[in-house]
C-alpha cells in the first residue's frame, strides 16, 4: 500500500507462526491466546458476533459481558496472504503478563474467512511493530504502555526455545519480557543495532556468507526482525540460489526439503549484522517434522520478496531468533541480539 | 519491574494440516504468498 509517499509491505502469513502466549481483555477479563508479532502492529481478536467456521473453534470476545467496553464502531481489515479479516474496532481493559493497559485500541474480528484460521491455535494477533505499520488507527499496545508509564524502560525481550528433542506438542518454550531483558537466558554481550525504518523493526545487515563466502548481499542490505514469521526469508533469486547451494529440493507444496542424512555435510549460514557474524549451522536453520513414520527435514530459508523503498528486505524469523534472544529498545530504536 | 509473558510453541497451521492431508488443498485455494509461483518458475515441473 502507499502510505504517506512511502510504499510499505505488511506481512500478514501466519502459516507458519508457532509461538504464542495469553492475554485478557475486557472486565471480568476475557483470555485469549495470540501470537506476539514484530511483524505487525495491531491487536485483534475474534468477536463473539463472528459468524465465520473458524471463530467457532476459538475463544470469542463478548462485548456484551465487559463493563469497562467501549464501542468504537470504526471498521478495520487485515489483509493477510491467505485471506482476509473484517471487524470493527473497540477500547477495553487489556492485561499481559500481570501488566493491565486501559482503553486499548483493538479489532474484533467479525469475519475470518481462511480456513487456515480453522487449524491455528492461537485466537488472534498483538503486534509489537512500530505505529505506521497499524492498519488500526490509535496506539499499538506497546505504544500505550509506553504512553501511559507502564513499563519503566520501553524495552520487550524474546527468548525463542528451540526444543527439537521435544514432541510435537511441546510446553511452554519462550518468554517475551515486557519492560527488559532476562539475563538468564542469554549468553554474553548484546550487540545492538539500530533501527533504519521504523516500521518494522527493520536493521542494516552487512551480507550473508555459506561457508564463510560472502554470497548475498554483498554490498549490504536490509533486514527485519520478526516474531510472526517462522523462517529466515529473503528475495526469491537469493533464496533459491541458496536452496540449490544447501541441497534442498522443492516439494509439491512449494517447501524446500533436504536429505536428513546429510545434515552434517551442510554447510553453515552465517548473517552479518553491523560487523557482527550470526551463524547457523545446519542442524540450526533445518527444521524436523515427523510425517507419519517419516521425519522430512525442511529448510529453513524460504522466498518472500517485500518492496521497501531502498534494497530488498530479508526477514530473520523463529528460525534465527530461537538461537538469538532478541532486545527491543522504542528509547533508542535499536533492537539487541545475544547467544540464547 | 519486569513482567513476564510464558510463551508456547505448538505446531504451525502449515505442519496441521500436512499431518492431516489437507495441506495440499489448502494450497490449491490459498497462495499464501508468492513462494510457490516464483519458485514453480525456477524449479519447472519434472525438475531434478
Amino acid at each position: 500500500s502507499l502510505r504517506l509517499g512511502r510504499i510499505s509491505e505488511r506481512i500478514y502469513n501466519f502459516m507458519d507462526a508457532q509461538f504464542y502466549g495469553e492475554i485478557s481483555l475486557g472486565t471480568p477479563e476475557q483470555n485469549f491466546s495470540v501470537i506476539f508479532d514484530t511483524g505487525s502492529a495491531d491487536l485483534w481478536v475474534p468477536s463473539s458476533y463472528c459468524v465465520s467456521e473458524a471463530c467457532a473453534n476459538h475463544r470469542c470476545f463478548k462485548a456484551f459481558k465487559s463493563t469497562s467496553f467501549i464501542h468504537d464502531g470504526r471498521r478495520f481489515g487485515i489483509h493477510y496472504g491467505s485471506g482476509h479479516l473484517l471487524g470493527t474496532m473497540a477500547r477495553d481493559t487489556l492485561k499481559i503478563g500481570g501488566l493491565t493497559i486501559p482503553n486499548q485500541e483493538f479489532g474484533e474480528s467479525v469475519y475470518e474467512p481462511s480456513e487456515a484460521f480453522l487449524s491455528a491455535k492461537f485466537d488472534g494477533v498483538l503486534g509489537l511493530a512500530y505505529q505506521s505499520l497499524a492498519e488500526i488507527l490509535g496506539s499499538p499496545v506497546f505504544d500505550n504502555m509506553i504512553e501511559q508509564k507502564i513499563v519503566d524502560q520501553p524495552v520487550f525481550s524474546f527468548y525463542l526455545s528451540r526444543c527439537i528433542h521435544a514432541k510435537l506438542t511441546i510446553s511452554p518454550t519462550g518468554e517475551l519480557l515486557l519492560g527488559g531483558t532476562n539475563e538468564a537466558l542469554y549468553i554474553g554481550p548484546i550487540k545492538w543495532h539500530p533501527v533504519t525504518a521504523k516500521g518494522y523493526w527493520q536493521i542494516r545487515m552487512d551480507s550473508v556468507a555459506v561457508q564463510g563466502v560472502s554470497l548475498f548481499c554483498p554490498v549490504g542490505c536490509e533486514a527485519i526482525v520478526d516474531t510472526g514469521t517462522s523462517l529466515i526469508a529473503g528475495p526469491t533469486s537469493d533464496i533459491v540460489r541458496l536452496q540449490q547451494l544447501i541441497g534442498a529440493t522443492p516439494s509439491h507444496f512449494g517447501e524446500f526439503v533436504v536429505d536428513c542424512a546429510r545434515l552434517s555435510s551442510l554447510p553453515q549460514v552465517t548473517f552479518v549484522l553491523n560487523g557482527t557474524e550470526y551463524t547457523l549451522t545446519s542442524e540450526q536453520y533445518i527444521r524436523k517434522e515427523r510425517l507419519g513414520k517419516n521425519e522430512i527435514c525442511f529448510s529453513g530459508f524460504q522466498a518472500v520478496d517485500i518492496i521497501s523503498s531502498k534494497e530488498p528486505l530479508w526477514i530473520l524469523g523463529d528460525v534465527f531468533l530461537t538461537e538469538y534472544y532478541s532486545i527491543f529498545d522504542k528509547e533508542h530504536d535499536q533492537v539487541g541480539l545475544a547467544r540464547a | 519491574n519486569l513482567w513476564s509473558v510464558p510463551l508456547r510453541r505448538t505446531r504451525s497451521i502449515r505442519t496441521r494440516l500436512r499431518a492431516d492431508g489437507l495441506l495440499n488443498e489448502f494450497l490449491k485455494d490459498h497462495t499464501p504468498d508468492m513462494i510457490s509461483r516464483r519458485y514453480a518458475q525456477c524449479f519447472p515441473s519434472g525438475t531434478p
